[in-house]
């Protein structure tokens, strides 16, 4: 009987690691695996499979109330969807593929070229403006943010547009300046248009550590997010943070990245994610 | 934060100091705990807490008159001694020496180049940026625009769909030019993509860097030891550049960085600005990681 109660104890510490590994967080980790520990169907059971069972039955539990991957454009026109988040997470590229995404569905859609800070951004989401097949409104390098936004939404007003997308430049959201011109965008936004923007999404990079929940906390406080995008999870990272994000912070994943094409993004799916948690 | 909770494990044991491989453990715990949620990798942190509890039953904390502050200090320059020293210097000791730059997607690879180039024209080398990003969308024209800022000329060959072939041209360049140094921009890419892996590994052998510096954003979690440990094995990176330290991520991927490449850590990015590199050090990086 001991020799099958190290056993058990060997499974939950290996078990445990992986949930470590996959940047679930200790705090949840450890909830998980004492809750486990004290499963009167763990200690009965020697199969790893059965545990492993039992753990995915936890997570999803955390997170099954917020994979409503609907985005609310549908009762608006133009709705307005606007994109933030720290640098470099894949906020642009997201945009191009959002916007097949949206079109491959039937809509119109416009893009706003809000980043007038960072090198090249502009010509960046051009590109993908015209990949996607669709028009992106621009001001010169340099230019009010806020201003390049009301101009956009007054042409997918005028031109009767479906969906708008705001990109916005990266930053790191412990920046308290960059954090209050990103409402001020906002702001300019719900002047114009009552009620916009409809959606507020973070990108988060997969492969970010504990800090993600930090972004979300931050830029939830100075925007409201009505969802997430998360990217890169075609590399190896698991994205583990998503339970912490949804238990804690309530901010529904919508869509994952998988890659740097225009096609590369799927509708965020509870079961394939802590399928993949596993493999 | 820790330091508090340490304080308050070894208040608990009493005024008799009377501490064993028990009440370490409750220690060892906390210790284990924050650098976990400072996203240091657990496989190092299991490697690191052995050692931290070795030193820590020996003599030092076991008679020491402050046990708590004793132990935070063996945790504190255990940290450090991993993260290494201050070795921020870049073997340049070729014409032209050449910085080969590589990371995962959106690590700060290209803003970097721009810094390096910037941090090197101080020091009186003539730079030439190097566009072998030839796959994100205005990557080129991203170099480009820094390197005009900088008054730094920058390499383009827009029609060429060989890295290697537009190297080439660097180097033709850089004679024609005057330039003694070439930093040479490369796309992100996943160290599980073999034929990206692929490429980045024959612009190595065949422009042979005297640095190779691997771009790590300081927020990366668990993820991190096996991204480096790839492109470690691919390249041989020569250093490691850490990004993003402006934010508030704790940066133990740093940990994880260092002792699974063992290569040093050189600069760190501190703002989306040109000036923004700086030397890297290791006991405020170990101060940080700890909370
Ligand atoms: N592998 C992979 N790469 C991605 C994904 N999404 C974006 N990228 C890459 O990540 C890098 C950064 O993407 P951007 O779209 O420029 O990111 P950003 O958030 O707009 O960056 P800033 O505007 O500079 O803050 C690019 O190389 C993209 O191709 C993804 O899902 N998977
Ligand atoms: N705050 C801050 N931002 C940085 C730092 N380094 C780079 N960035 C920003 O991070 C984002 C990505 O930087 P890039 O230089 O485009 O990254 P990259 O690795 O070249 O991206 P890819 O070529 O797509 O792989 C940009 O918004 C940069 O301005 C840094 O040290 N601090
Ligand atoms: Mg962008
Ligand atoms: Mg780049």
């Amino acid at each position: 009987l001991t020799g099958k109660k190290n056993i058990d104890e060997d499974f939950l510490e290996a078990l445990e690691e992986i949930l470590i590994s996959a940047d679930v967080g200790v705090n949840i980790a450890l909830d998980i695996i004492e809750k486990m520990r004290k499963d009167v169907k763990v200690s009965t059971t020697a199969s790893l499979e059965e545990i492993v069972k039992l753990i995915k039955k936890e997570l999803t539990e955390i997170i099954k109330d917020f994979s409503n991957p609907v985005l609310n454009i549908e009762n608006k026109k133009p709705a307005i969807i606007m994109v933030c988040g720290v640098n470099g997470v894949g906020k642009t590229t997201s945009i191009g593929k959002l916007t097949t995404y949206f079109k491959n569905s039937g809509k119109s859609v416009m893009l706003a070229a809000c980043d007038t800070f960072r090198a090249a951004a502009i010509e960046q989401l051009d590109i993908w403006a015209k990949r996607a097949g669709t028009e992106c409104i621009k001001h010169q390098h340099g230019a009010d943010s806020g201003a390049v936004a009301f101009d956009a939404i007054t042409a997918a007003v005028s031109r009767n547009i479906d969906i708008l997308i705001i990109d916005t430049a990266g930053r790191l959201h412990t920046k308290t300046n960059l954090m209050d011109e990103l409402k001020k965008i906002k702001k300019v936004i719900n002047q114009q248009l009552p009620d916009a923007p409809d959606e507020v999404l973070l990108v988060v990079d997969a492969t970010t550590g504990q800090n993600a929940i930090n972004q979300i906390q931050e830029f939830n406080k100075y925007l409201g997010l009505t969802g997430i995008i998360l990217t890169k999870m075609d590399g190896t990272a698991k994205g583990g943070l998503v339970f912490a994000m949804l238990k804690d912070l309530k901010v529904p994943i919508k869509f994952i990245g998988v890659g740097e094409k225009l096609d590369d993004l799927r509708v965020f799916d509870i079961n394939t994610f802590i399928d993949a948690l596993f493999d | 934060n820790l330091t508090e909770k340490i304080t308050d494990i070894f208040r608990n044991l009493g005024n008799k100091g009377k501490i064993t491989e028990d009440n370490i453990s409750d220690a060892l715990r906390q210790v284990r705990i924050a650098l976990l949620e400072a996203d240091v990798n657990f496989k190092v942190v299991k490697e690191f807490i052995n050692k931290v509890k070795e030193k820590a039953i020996g003599e030092s904390v076991l008679k020491s008159l402050t046990p708590d502050q004793q132990f935070i200090k063996i945790v504190h320059d255990e940290l450090v001694e991993i993260l290494g020293s201050t070795d921020n210097t870049l073997h340049l000791t070729v014409q032209p020496s050449i910085i080969l730059m590589v990371g995962l997607q959106g690590s700060g690879k290209t803003t970097t180049c721009a810094k390096l180039a910037n941090l090197q024209k101080k020091k009186n080398f003539k730079p030439l940026l190097v566009a072998c990003d030839i796959y994100r969308p205005a990557a080129i024209d991203q170099l480009k625009f820094l390197g005009d800022q900088l008054n730094v000329p920058v390499c383009i060959r827009r029609k060429e769909t060989d890295v290697v072939a537009i190297a080439k041209e660097a180097l033709i360049e850089a004679n024609k030019l005057g330039c003694n140094l070439l930093i040479v921009d490369t796309a992100g890419r996943l160290h599980i993509d073999e034929k990206m892996m692929d490429e980045v590994a024959r612009l190595k052998d065949f422009l042979k860097p005297q640095e190779i510096l691997f771009v790590a954003d300081a927020m990366t979690g668990q993820d991190a030891v096996r991204v480096a440990d790839e492109f470690n094995k691919k390249l041989e990176i020569t250093g490691i550049v850490l990004t993003k330290l402006d934010g508030d991520a704790r940066g133990g991927a740093a940990i994880s960085i260092k002792s699974v490449t063992g290569k040093p850590i050189k600069f760190v990015g501190i703002s989306e600005k040109i000036d923004g590199l700086e030397p890297f050090y290791p006991d405020r990086l170990a101060t940080r990681i700890l909370g």
